[in-house]
């Protein structure tokens, strides 16, 4: 099944 | 200083009430603008951001970036001595230890006040990129909460796919499966009930429900929902609130196999 994945791996920490 | 008054406490109790179960510990950022909320969960799965443009209070004058670190419970506790139609008015001082509102009903001359205690919370911020999404949907907000909760019944996970067709949600689960297929469609006399289909690509993406159908405790926010997705980037689920305030939610996808 697809796993979950988190924001970090899009938004950059600012 | 920070002074901050709404005409109804109605549309803070409901902000907070729609994102305490995702986050606890926020800082509510003041500055001329406005007061704004930007907080992941702590699987770092979802995130709420929320605006509240200094045009939706009545009076609003900050005139420094203030930092107020709430902890949710405790302003929830708070705000239910507040009458929906009271006039709620938010103060605070340029280094504050506390956060002061008060509560004033227009129909009689009671005025409640209370001190909620601050929190140095030590908060990532995200930069969110600006995205120009594939796919934008405009729904009626009960509709779509119906549909989260109706599917969360078969599975954990829904796929959303858009296509020219419309826009279906689907899941699988160990009893069965199931979907809901929406059209685009306009109706006239209640705009409320329009289903609006905006869309470059074909998008297809699976996300969790539970999440989903969490963002939709926003519902009683805003008649309308606005969905905006892209493949394999974040789903931005919005409402929208008067004054271009808002409140949205952002939910990773679930990827590969």
């Amino acid at each position: 099944p697809p796993k979950q994945a988190t924001l970090g791996k899009f938004f950059g920490r600012t | 200083m920070l002074e901050a008054r709404l005409e109804q406490a109605n549309l803070l109790k409901k902000v907070v009430d729609a994102i305490k179960d995702l986050v606890q510990d926020c800082n509510f950022d003041c500055n001329d603008s406005g007061i704004a909320l930007q907080a992941m969960d702590n699987s770092h799965v979802a995130l709420v951001s929320m605006m509240l443009k200094s045009e939706s209070f009545s009076p609003f004058r900050c005139d420094r970036n203030i930092a107020l670190g709430i902890n949710l419970t405790s302003l929830t506790k708070v705000l239910r001595a507040a009458q929906n139609e009271d006039i709620l008015t938010l103060k605070a001082e340029d280094a504050p230890d506390v956060v002061n509102l008060v509560f004033e009903s227009a129909e009689s001359d009671r005025i409640s006040e209370y001190d909620i205690k601050l929190m140095d919370i030590d908060q990532e911020h995200l930069g969110i990129p600006e995205t120009e999404y594939a796919a934008t949907i405009s729904m009626p907000s009960a509709e779509f909460q119906r549909i989260c909760r109706d599917l969360m019944a078969l599975s954990e996970s829904v796929s959303i796919e858009c296509s020219k067709e419309g826009v279906k949600f689907a899941c699988q689960g160990d009893i069965g499966s199931g979907s809901v297929t929406l059209r685009s469609h306009t109706n006239v006399d209640k705009p409320e009930m329009n289903v609006e289909i905006d869309l470059t690509e074909p998008v297809s993406l699976t996300f969790s429900l539970k999440y989903l159908v969490g963002f939709c405790k926003a519902s009683s926010l805003s008649g309308q929902v606005k969905l905006c997705l892209s493949n394999e980037v974040p789903l931005l689920v919005e409402y929208a609130l008067a004054n271009n305030s808002y409140l949205r939610f952002y939910l990773a996808p679930k990827i590969g196999d």
